[in-house]
């Protein structure tokens, strides 16, 4: 049920937001 | 010229590249939570991330854009909110002191509170000082596209109004610095992607990248 997910906890586990791909080779 | 440009107390070469000395590490190592050998280890990737599409001595953003998402063109809004954040002298690029002291932040033994106020400020897109609807609603849509689904707008609404209402303790209708702190204290959980175990980690995840350099 999308409507009680709380936009945040999207956006903590988007890979978009993520910055471990600087460390990826 | 070049001093204005170059941060610390670092040395132009020939070819107007900064040289950090020991001592520059040193200093960065001091201001934030790594080892001199840590910032050594981070120059290693900084030297790799800042010559990737033009050989000078910062970050463009087409240079992180291509480090994250393996291409330099199109346009994404974290991107910019986190290029902005990490360039705290605001001249366009990120120079090597500024990628130091923001990629400190997410160091797993970085202060809670760091991270708290690092997330507020790339969430609150418009720096108005407030996370407000319509940048709640940017952010999803994001996301959406990212997964590659598509929610009617009622369905987008309702999940920007919900996440308003989980935070917004004082009821204005928008998120303050004072209500983030207090709901993400409550729901830790949040701030994972604030965290990069990697950077704890970061003086042997790297020289295996210059071992794997040096064999090819």
């Amino acid at each position: 049920k999308p409507v009680s997910m709380n936009a945040f906890e999207l956006i903590s586990r988007s890979q978009s937001f993520n910055l471990e791909n600087l460390f990826e080779k | 010229g070049c001093f204005s440009y170059c941060p610390c107390i670092s040395i132009i070469d020939q070819n107007h590249k900064c040289t950090y000395t020991a001592k520059d590490f040193a200093i960065l190592a001091d201001e934030t939570r790594f080892t001199v050998e840590e910032v050594e280890a981070l120059h290693v990737l900084f030297k790799r991330l800042s010559s990737s599409l033009i050989d000078d001595d910062s970050i463009h953003k087409e240079e992180l854009q291509l480090a994250l998402f393996q291409t330099p063109y199109g346009k994404n809004l974290f991107l910019d909110r986190v290029f902005d954040v990490f360039d705290q002298k605001r001249n366009g690029v990120i120079e090597f002191d500024e990628f130091v002291h923001a990629l400190s932040v997410f160091h797993p033994y970085a202060p809670m509170d760091e991270k708290i106020d690092f997330a507020f400020k790339l969430y609150d897109l418009r720096q108005t000082g407030f996370i407000e609807p319509e940048e709640v609603k940017l952010m999803v849509v994001a996301i959406l596209i990212e997964f590659d689904m598509n929610l009617p707008d009622d369905l987008l609404e309702a999940i920007v109004h919900k996440t308003i209402a989980d935070a917004d303790k004082d009821n204005d209708g928008k998120i303050s610095r004072e209500d983030w702190k207090a709901f993400v204290s409550r729901n830790p959980s949040l701030l994972i992607n604030m965290t990069l175990p990697y950077l704890k980690d970061i003086t042997s995840v790297l020289s295996s990248f210059v071992f794997k350099t040096e064999a090819k």
